[in-house]
């Protein structure tokens, strides 16, 4: 592969370029890439996360999945499923924009890319989104005496003609040891209905999963159809609320919880993603 | 890249020569042959030397590819001609001034993946299928 990348790697700028020329190449470059300008993102160390290295492990999975497509087409004409995935981590791609990685660190630790469920979203997509979490407050006590977290995404962002096939909510729970190391505990996710000034919100249950203090691990939250309802009505986006509990209703602090939020480590953010199907044929504009 | 080369004049003199008997028409075209037969040129698309780094994590940039080269009688296997290719030559030696040769085109094409910020620093994984020329013959 070293090879063939020196050899890939011809300069296709053979001479110092004029100021416009590089302009009109830079033009006809977005526009095949579908971009009406190019994009300035605030620099990745100040922004708040979203979840660039996840994204790069699923970059590396669909790039791996393409390349072995393409060998596999070649010698037996037959196409191949994501599952090997699994095969597809030992290719990891470095990452050539100043992320350090630490591999042990995020691939172990990372979320189950390689379920088959994911697999399968990724297999069908032809785009997936992280989302930066807007908003985060803490709010230890709410009217009813409830710990929760607020999360906020705005999916006005999506490009014209993609379709929402699946969407998460991810974040990490370290263990929490102390006085609940045996205990059961419930975390539950909701999608915020109506909020209100001097009591707590209206929500909507939407997912919980029942985990032992002591694990660690990324909690992935099924919200596919709350994600796609935000895209139809981008006024009724209030967000998400996560909270935990014990197995007998007693609201706990998320921190004693182990849950990892927007003061965490890059690499443990909380985020969504979101994976999407082209509804239509994008043509690019003529010009 | 390959602008100079196209308009080179000895390219063209096959088509402004006088009616020459076939037999040395058929030489021509051997000498046509030898010039460029039809294949897949490398262009490498590189993010970084357009100063996307900023907004581009992966890839650090890709293969573009493109097709060039010569369609001209006879077409053989390494051509990877369409059978309708075959009839355009055929048409073509019979009306040469009305009926164009068989062009150099893509016969496959590829998915690339490209992983970004947006303006909001969320960040897309984007696939785009059908973008980049795996392989090119004649049509």
């Amino acid at each position: 592969c070293a090879l063939g990348d020196n050899h890939v790697h011809s300069s296709f700028i053979y001479r110092r370029l004029r100021n416009h020329e590089r302009r009109e190449i830079q033009r006809e470059i977005l526009s095949i890439l579908g971009l009406p300008h190019r994009p300035k993102p605030f620099s990745p160390s100040k922004q708040a996360s979203s979840a660039p290295l996840f994204m790069l492990d699923l970059y590396n999975a669909m790039t791996t999945e393409d390349a072995e497509e393409d060998t596999l087409l070649e010698t037996t004409g037959k196409a191949i499923s994501l599952n090997t995935l699994g095969s597809s981590r030992k290719n990891q791609h470095s990452a050539p924009y100043g992320y350090s990685r630490a591999p042990v660190a995020w691939t172990s630790q990372s979320p189950p890319l390689a379920t088959s469920h994911d697999a399968n979203f990724l297999n069908d997509a032809d785009m997936v989104m992280s989302f930066v979490n807007l908003v985060e407050r803490d709010r230890d006590f709410s009217h009813q005496r409830r710990h929760y977290k607020e999360f906020r995404f705005d999916l006005t962002q999506i490009p014209e003609g993609e379709a929402v096939t699946a969407a998460e909510f991810r974040i990490y729970k370290d263990h929490s040891p102390g006085r609940y190391e045996n205990v059961t505990l419930k975390v539950s996710i909701y999608q915020v209905i109506k909020e209100y000034q001097n009591r707590d919100a209206e929500t909507f249950l939407l997912d919980s999963k029942k985990i032992r203090a002591s694990d660690g691990g990324w909690l992935v939250f099924d919200i596919t159809a709350t994600s796609n309802h935000w895209v139809l009505n981008p006024q009724q986006n209030m967000g998400l609320q996560l909270c935990v509990e014990t197995m007998d209703g007693r609201s706990i602090n998320m921190k004693s919880a182990g849950i990892i939020g927007r003061n965490g480590p890059q690499s443990k953010q909380p985020f969504l993603v979101a994976f999407f199907k082209a509804s239509e044929v994008l043509l690019r504009s003529v010009r | 890249a390959t602008g100079g080369k196209r308009k080179n004049p000895s390219r063209n003199k096959g088509r402004s020569q006088p009616k020459t008997s076939q037999a040395s028409r058929i030489g021509d075209q051997n000498l046509s042959e030898q010039k460029q037969a039809c294949k897949k040129h490398e262009l490498y698309v590189s993010f970084r030397e357009l100063g996307w780094q900023d907004w581009i994590i992966a890839p650090e940039g890709y293969a573009a590819f493109y097709c060039d080269g010569e369609c001209s009688f006879p077409l053989n296997a390494h051509m990877n001609a369409t059978n309708h290719a075959i009839v355009q030559t055929l048409v073509h030696l019979m009306f040469p001034d009305n009926v164009p040769k068989p062009c150099c085109a893509p016969t496959k094409l590829n998915a690339i993946s490209v992983l970004y910020f947006d303006d909001s620093s969320n960040v897309i994984l984007k696939k785009y299928r059908n973008m980049v020329v795996r392989s090119c013959g004649c049509h």
